[in-house]
């Protein structure tokens, strides 16, 4: 996955992200393609969801999934999940919880908490850097106000890391792959580089939907796992989401 | 610039919104109306994509499968009984999701937990 926060130079904030999986789920010999994430591509359903005739919060999903991995509170924040791996992972917070230990979240089902819960950009980031999780995560949060954006990087019981953007100090982006941000990320899956690169080359006088769904469009940050991108505008309530496809040569991630 | 050798990287994009170049369209939008109960607010969504969800796991099915048989009658064993402790409104809606479309409840339930243990 890669996503990014990135503010303007009037201080409007947009987030995107692209959702890649499926890797090492079965490799489609004759498209030369990922089975699981060819299969994801037609579950993808932006949802709406509301109450009493009103909309709480807007998500993408895939059909059936119920958690949240991409989804906006209209005119408070937004927020998306991406995976950290660790060997102390998912599975064994899996174990823990079916063994009786149920203190800790499911990690999407407590990003749909925050949207149904949290009123603010600081209450959401509290609520997702300060609860117990069954898997280490980034959660990237981004708000309504200038400044409002964050890489959260859990671990499973703790925050690890917070990085925000200061765009007085010329941060006006924050961009996460699936690679902690104080690291550099692997040679075989690099895709921070090249995203920097091309989201800096745009600069900030012209960071927009179009200008940001190029950098996520540009190989290898779009690549044969990457089944949407995602990109929300958190005041107009915007989230406009495109499902992708990736000719070759494409990087199998 | 441009590398013609693994991992392809290229010159950033330019002018690719909203194109159809690299995208093969936009996902239809569904309401999750939340008054309702939570067994019957994915209906909708299930009535349109019900089958992709089925093919989706069927095939999740078969590389297990293929790993080991029997690990797919691990996951329709001991899945169900987590779903009961999972907390509301999550666990009503995966039995709703699972009755909607008539995919094992431990099955969806599979679906939902790739990504807490695909972290591995």
């Amino acid at each position: 996955c890669t996503s990014i926060v990135a503010q303007d130079v009037g201080g409007t904030l947009y987030h995107a992200r692209n959702l890649d999986f499926g890797l090492f789920m079965g490799w489609d010999t004759k498209n030369h393609t990922w089975l699981i994430a060819e299969y994801l591509h037609p579950l993808v359903v932006n949802l709406d969801f509301t109450r009493n005739g009103t909309t709480v919060y807007k998500t993408v999903n895939f059909a059936g999934y119920i958690g949240v991995l991409t989804g906006m509170k209209p005119g408070v924040f937004s927020l998306t999940l991406n995976e950290r791996f660790n060997v102390n992972g998912g599975y064994i917070g899996l174990i823990e919880w079916i063994l009786g230990y149920r203190k800790a979240h499911w990690t999407s089902f407590l990003t749909r908490d925050a949207l149904e819960k949290s009123n603010s950009y600081e209450e959401a980031v509290d609520m997702l850097s300060n609860t117990e999780i069954l898997a280490p995560v980034y959660y990237i949060v981004g708000g309504s106000k200038p400044g409002q954006g964050a890489i959260i990087t859990r671990d499973r019981q703790s925050l690890t890391n917070m990085y925000s953007m200061a765009p007085d100090k010329g941060m006006w982006y924050v961009l996460e792959t699936n690679y902690d941000n104080w690291t550099d990320p692997p040679f075989f899956d690099d895709r921070r580089t090249p995203g920097k690169k091309c989201l800096s080359g745009v600069g900030n006088k012209k960071v927009d939907f179009q200008t940001i769904y190029d950098v996520l469009s540009t190989k290898p940050v779009l690549n044969q796992l990457t089944t949407y991108t995602a990109l929300m505008q958190v005041n107009k309530g915007t989230l406009e989401t495109y499902i992708r496809h990736c000719p070759h040569p494409c990087w199998a991630w | 610039t441009c590398q013609d050798v693994p991992p392809y990287t290229e010159d950033c994009q330019h002018g690719m919104y909203p194109s159809k170049a690299r995208s093969t369209g936009v996902p239809p939008t569904f309401k999750i109306n939340l008054d309702l109960d939570p067994q019957i607010r994915w209906n909708e969504v299930m009535k349109h994509k019900g089958a992709n969800v089925k093919a989706m796991i069927d095939q999740v099915k078969k590389l297990i499968s293929d790993v080991s048989p029997q690990l797919v009658d691990l996951v329709n064993k001991y899945l169900p009984e987590i779903i009961e402790k999972l907390p509301a409104p999550y666990d009503a809606e995966i039995l709703g999701i699972s009755k909607a479309t008539g995919i094992e409840d431990g099955e969806i339930l599979l679906f939902n937990i790739f990504y807490e243990v695909f972290t591995m």
